[in-house]
């Protein structure tokens, strides 16, 4: 399967309902400091289920556009994950802020998270293991992690 | 358990090495895991050492800082190969490269995600982007609060046989 | 106590803004610093605090990864109005800038060394160390163990009426 | 005053006796990874006189080229500073390692650490404050430290 198209609501710098991509096999996401480059890679930890500690804000609320300065234009913000699976058929993963809870949906139908993380796992993307993922600065400490956390990553996967 | 972590932990210690020649294009690149504990390695840590071409056996803490990029790329694709997600999600991974590793990792992505898995690289540098299928342009909206607009664009009507360096982008 | 910290202290803050302000090339970047506790301010904490052109005031975890790098450089700069060391040497600080803000921070890094301060960086991005008064080059020679060799090129010479953009260096 | 030439003996990366420089108002140092770079940036901090944590090894011997693959090529390694005063004189402050213990010297006399330091802060460098240095990697933490880390640094320059 693939990402084919991402939809973001007011999910940090991206304001209103803005639909992202098709992503190719290959895609590449440029832009100067600061436009929101890292915001989008969030989105999609957001999606897949990422802690808010991970997300760079303190609590979930700040995710909505506007939060920084006091001024969130909403009280929730969302990311739907439009996924082409190896049939060629989109499903469509969405998670919602309201206040401080998070809601999940898988094609519009609500889960609960532990349904939505174990579909997740289905299509092999185990977020707490995040050996897919790298974070803005943190390539080279995956080089450094010391002998017992390369355990854990490995105990993660298996 | 054993026999769980074992299944894990084979098939990415046989592949790490060949990852890590194809990310350096040197067959003289090495790279090894090992178990401290070969009986139950769960139980305590797992070593891993890289020999950048050209230099000798030496701790990894004495890597430089594109040595050692180019030696976590190798672990995170070797993983993969045993617990494949269906795309990986890389920020300016190429900050600490120079000129020519920037050239070996970018072809290496550009080839691994013809093999069926999905790559997203946010990058600042053209010889980096200049090799994807597809650019998504963010740029910042005038608004009060950071409004980010996006735009996207196929390369792939651009690459005529092959490569990516006749593309002069934006 | 009181006294020798307010000596250090006044003098940075004042500076801080209008630093910032040359890094960024905009008259409407803003950047303060403020103690917590007027009456004792080595008892608490000192604030800082950067609006980036075209943003408005947020707390600085809030900055990306090269907003962050240009207010780290103006803070830095600016203590060293108050403690005036003789050089700076500063290891791939460029790694986060996009090009406009690496064409921005190497001629402020330009304009520095020519009041007095002598400045040492290491650069890999072209953009940046072609405005070098002198590069120094190392490269690694064929040995057993990584051995440095060492070349040194004098750049004023191709610098014709300033700027060093047409010097094709190496 | 300014940074005038470096020699370097037996130092990390550089082998033998290698004189470095001259250095002018503004100098790049450039190469390729794993060349070296970062390890002149500590022949530079290490002369100053930075404690071993920071010159990314574990213990003063591992300066000695050679010793990460456990064949050092000396038993010593040292690093020498000319460094040109405002009145245009050279001073040579020199530091060398002996097995485990350093060695200062200022023009070729030996001198105590206290007086080589404060010789150092006499020139305007203070070591314990570093507002003059950045390793590789470090810049962004320099804007994200936290209120009481920012008076500490202050506190060191007055
Ligand atoms: N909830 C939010 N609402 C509006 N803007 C936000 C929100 N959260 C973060 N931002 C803004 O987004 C910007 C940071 O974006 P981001 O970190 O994605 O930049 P970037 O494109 O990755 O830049 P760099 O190339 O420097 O890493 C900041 O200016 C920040 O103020
Ligand atoms: N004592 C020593 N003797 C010999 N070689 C050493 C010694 N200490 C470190 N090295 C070698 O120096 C190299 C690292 O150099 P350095 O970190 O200066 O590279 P760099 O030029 O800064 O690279 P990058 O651009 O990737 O940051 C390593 O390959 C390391 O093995
Ligand atoms: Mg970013
Ligand atoms: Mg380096």
């Amino acid at each position: 399967g693939m990402l084919h198209t991402l939809e973001l609501d007011n999910f940090k710098s991206y304001k209103g309902h803005q639909v992202i991509g098709p992503f190719y096999q290959f895609t590449a996401i440029i832009g100067p400091n600061g436009s929101g480059k890292s915001n989008l890679m969030d989105a999609i930890c957001f999606v897949l289920g990422e802690r808010s500690n991970n997300l760079r804000v303190r609590k979930l609320m700040d995710l909505i556009h506007g939060a920084p300065i006091n001024k969130p234009v909403a009280t929730k913000c969302s990311v739907t994950m439009n996924y082409r699976d190896d049939k060629g058929e989109i499903r469509k993963y969405c998670r919602a802020v309201h206040g401080s809870t998070s809601e999940f949906r898988i094609d519009g139908k609500v889960v609960t998270p532990q349904v939505y993380n174990a579909e997740m796992e289905e299509i092999k993307i185990f977020i707490k293991a995040k050996n897919f993922l790298v974070y803005q600065g943190q390539i080279e400490q995956i080089a450094m992690k010391n002998p017992k956390e390369r355990t854990a990553l490995f105990e993660e996967i298996s | 358990r054993y026999r769980r972590f074992q299944e894990c932990f084979d098939p990415v210690s046989q592949k790490i090495d060949e990852i890590y020649k194809a990310l350096s294009r040197n067959q003289s690149a090495q790279a090894f895991l090992g178990a401290d504990n070969m009986e139950e390695p769960y139980l305590e840590g797992i070593q891993y050492n890289c020999v950048a071409p050209g230099k000798r056996f030496r701790p990894m803490d004495n890597l430089s800082g594109g040595e050692k990029t180019v030696a976590a790329l190798a672990l995170l694709f070797a993983m993969h190969a045993r617990n494949p997600s269906p795309f990986f999600v890389l920020d300016e991974i190429d900050a600490a490269l120079d000129n020519t590793n920037i050239g070996k990792v970018a072809q290496f992505i550009c080839d691994t995600a013809k093999n069926d898995v999905q790559l997203i690289v946010i990058s600042l540098k053209e010889e980096f982007y200049n090799k994807a299928d597809a650019l998504v342009g963010i740029f910042p909206e005038p608004a009060n609060c950071t409004v980010s607009g996006v735009v996207t664009m196929d390369l792939t009507k651009f690459k005529i046989g092959g490569g990516g360096n006749d593309t002069t982008l934006l």
